[in-house]
């Protein structure tokens, strides 16, 4: 029975694309078979994995709103045991059209429920916002992970983050764990980086993963070549703690 | 009469609460009234100038919402002639209802008019997304300002931002013209800006500001004191690149 793991922070920029692509490569080299859902309209997971998103027949919004079977919808990626349901602009629209919906919050759960078989994880990538589409992920998932900048900004959002996901327990989804707070793009020069990642681990405890991603610059340019920081540059920095990530979360149990 | 300028870019963390906070900080040097509307739920900009969000009465979901006149919930900033309109979390429960509402795209417009002949340069800053805030946010500006990342899915967003540009056009803003694209946390030491730079002048000439805002850690670092750059480290790199950016566009106008 395959585990789903939303990948959200409403914060902006914090990394949620480029973990969501690069833990999903690293856990399908440990002959895993990954799911990858892009359920952000910008589809920035769907073109990281080179897939063009402009020549969709079925993507992930007719499989919300058209009763189109996610398997049909199913993309493999340049790596073995690496599937996407990718998708295009189409999902702007579902942000207004799911609101008019009762159960609305539900499907994404129920387009996911036929697939949880015949996948060992399914990652969703969350769009940068607490809106309906990171509603419906936080639904259909059965633990969070945060990925956090180490800067000022990206703990202020945490509060509300934590708000959120109390609420979706209460109402929606009561086995919602926390998978863990990864940091990102950590710059091991600048003090501030430092500061926040001790701000951090003082509020989170062990709700924080060991593995800090550093900033490398392999993890920006690996998109444009649509493959995973895996394919694109094995020994670099960014692929080696993405590897570690993966390493740690097969080991530890989700916490409250 | 002052200009309304909506700095909007959907994909997040390119920089747009940075460039509010520290162009109007820059404007404001230069002898001009200045207001910052801060139109995300996540009050960055509220809490970036040291705006304490939990505690306001009056925030900018009451004035587009309950009817409170906009300059009952202006507050003063560490800068002299710049002012705020602040937001707290409330405001995430305006998304949903504006959408209910008739005239949903008019809220901001009709709540900045009466505060057009008190200040020289508005600037909105907005959520990571193309919605309903957003909307507004571009329905109420003369012009647009787009802040964007030297990365790769930083480009891949323009082409709906410009979609979204030219539909507002058309059905609520036709006079709406574009401020300029402005490049953000650019590293010359990395080929992946470089060519970054390139394209996005290729691909859109005279838009681009001249101006190019370096990665530069003392912007990162001011919002933790609540303070624009130009009051936490006058004599960095960011500084020195807001206050050419408020310069340049003072002396451009702008295109479409
Ligand atoms: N560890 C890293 N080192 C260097 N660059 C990184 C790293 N992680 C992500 N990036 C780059 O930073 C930018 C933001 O990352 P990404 O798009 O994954 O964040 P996001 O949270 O998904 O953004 P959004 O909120 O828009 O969905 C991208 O251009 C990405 O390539
Ligand atoms: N030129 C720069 N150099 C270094 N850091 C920067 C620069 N500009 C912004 N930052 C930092 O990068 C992060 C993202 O910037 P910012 O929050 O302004 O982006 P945003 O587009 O407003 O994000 P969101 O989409 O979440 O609203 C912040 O932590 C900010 O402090
Ligand atoms: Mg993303
Ligand atoms: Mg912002």
């Amino acid at each position: 029975m395959g585990k789903v793991i939303a990948i959200a922070n409403q914060k902006g920029g914090v990394g949620k694309t480029t973990t969501a692509i690069n833990l999903g490569a690293s856990l399908a080299t440990a002959d895993l078979r990954i799911l990858i859902v892009d359920m952000d309209p910008q589809g920035n997971t769907t073109s990281g994995l080179g897939v063009a998103r402009d020549e969709l027949s079925k993507s992930l919004y007719r499989v919300l709103l058209d009763s189109v079977p996610a398997e049909e919808a199913i993309v493999s990626t340049p790596l073995d045991g690496f599937d996407a349901l990718p998708s295009n602009r189409d999902l702007t629209g579902a942000t207004v059209e799911l609101l008019d919906l009762s159960d609305r919050e539900y499907f994404l759960k129920k387009a996911l429920l036929p697939l949880r078989e015949s996948y060992d994880f399914i990652l969703i990538d969350c769009p940068p916002s607490l809106g309906i589409l990171t509603l419906n992920a936080l639904v259909a998932a059965d633990s969070l992970l945060i990925p956090i900048q180490c800067e000022y900004f990206a703990l202020e959002g945490l509060s509300d983050l934590f708000t959120t996901l109390s609420r979706i327990r209460q109402v929606f989804n009561p086995r919602l764990r926390i998978e863990g707070v990864l940091l990102t793009m950590y710059d091991e020069r600048l003090n501030l980086a430092g500061q926040i990642r001790d701000d951090v681990r003082a509020h989170l405890g062990d709700r924080v993963f060991e593995t800090i991603i550093p900033r490398n610059v392999s993890l920006a340019e690996a998109p444009s070549f649509g493959k995973p920081i895996l394919l694109y540059d094995v020994r670099s920095r960014g692929a080696n703690a993405y590897l570690q990530l993966a390493r740690e979360l097969l080991s530890r149990a989700p916490v409250q």
